[in-house]
């Protein structure tokens, strides 16, 4: 899976979310990527996240707008992306990763798998990573 | 005003590190170009969807040209793009034969009443806005094959459970 979330200096923000799923899944199965509120969710009076990792729970536990409600309820947008995705793996089991950028530019980047690579652009800084931490 | 930025992910699981190098050159390209068109004058929405054309090319993510098989050995993609300004989303489901879900999803938002389009009505709706079709075999990889003969032995289908990685 691959995603991205950008916010411009209005405070506009987007997501997006690809992916082919998880492999010898069924034929006709569809995962949490194209469902708003799970694979991507984007509100200019919050913010906006791409989530990746095991679909099926990423489903159950609307991982994107669990996300959108803690920064709402002013968690910020690191703490509310590490608590999501601890809180889905804890509850549903299977691990699973975000992206967030908060309307006023605030970054998100948290995941429980093994590994998560990940980069963003902040003026002419590119930073990245892919190791918990 | 706020700074703009750009973020992108390249998928969370079980990474092998003889990946590690692919995925991080890989999501540094897409950021940059995701970057490039936010700071050239594009819309966030632009901006997300050329970061992620970008990945959806590169062999090395799931998704795209590199997308994992399902158990008749075919590519089946989802896709969603959303704007916060007013909540406009689109999407697809297990969509075949295209090399860019995301634009096809972009369509969605902008070219029809509805969120989600699935399966042979969302590739039909591709054709119809003139998206190409791509051979299978152009969106398979070795290590997709690979990757699913390991999980047909793990007896997938007889399970409730799915590989732990997205």
């Amino acid at each position: 899976t691959v995603g991205a979330v950008a916010v411009d200096c209005h405070g506009h923000v987007a997501c997006a979310t690809s992916t082919g799923g998880t492999s010898g899944k069924m034929v006709g199965r569809v995962g949490d990527t194209p469902l708003p509120g799970c694979g991507g969710y984007a509100d200019d009076s919050v913010g906006a996240v791409s989530t990746t990792g095991h679909g099926e729970s990423i489903m159950k536990f609307c991982l994107s707008h669990v996300i959108i409600n803690a920064m709402r309820q002013r968690r910020t947008a690191q703490t509310a992306t590490a608590e999501g995705c601890k809180t889905m793996t804890h509850r549903v089991g299977n691990t699973a990763g975000a992206i967030v950028v908060s309307n006023s530019g605030e970054v998100g980047i948290s995941f429980t798998s093994k590994r998560m690579a990940w980069a963003y652009q902040l003026k002419d800084q590119v930073y990245y990573g892919i190791e918990p931490d | 005003m706020v700074e703009p930025l750009v973020l992108v992910h390249g998928g969370a699981g079980d990474i092998p590190e003889s990946a590690v190098e692919g995925k991080l050159k890989g999501v540094r390209v897409s950021v940059k170009r995701g970057y490039e068109v936010l700071a050239s004058g594009g819309s966030v929405v632009d901006a997300v969807q050329a970061a992620v054309q970008i990945m959806e090319d590169l062999p090395g993510f799931n998704a795209g040209h590199g997308s994992v098989l399902n158990l008749d050995g075919e590519v089946e993609m989802d896709a969603i793009i959303m704007e916060g300004a007013d909540l406009k989303t689109g999407s697809v489901g297990a969509i075949k034969n295209v090399s860019h879900p995301v634009d096809v999803a972009r369509l969605v938002m902008e070219n029809t009443p509805h969120v989600l389009l699935v399966g042979q009505g969302a590739k039909r709706f591709a054709n119809d806005m003139g998206v190409p079709d791509v051979p299978m075999e152009q969106l398979v990889t070795e290590s997709a094959k690979e990757a699913l003969e390991s999980a047909r032995t793990c007896k997938l289908v007889t399970t409730t459970e799915l590989g732990g990685v997205g």
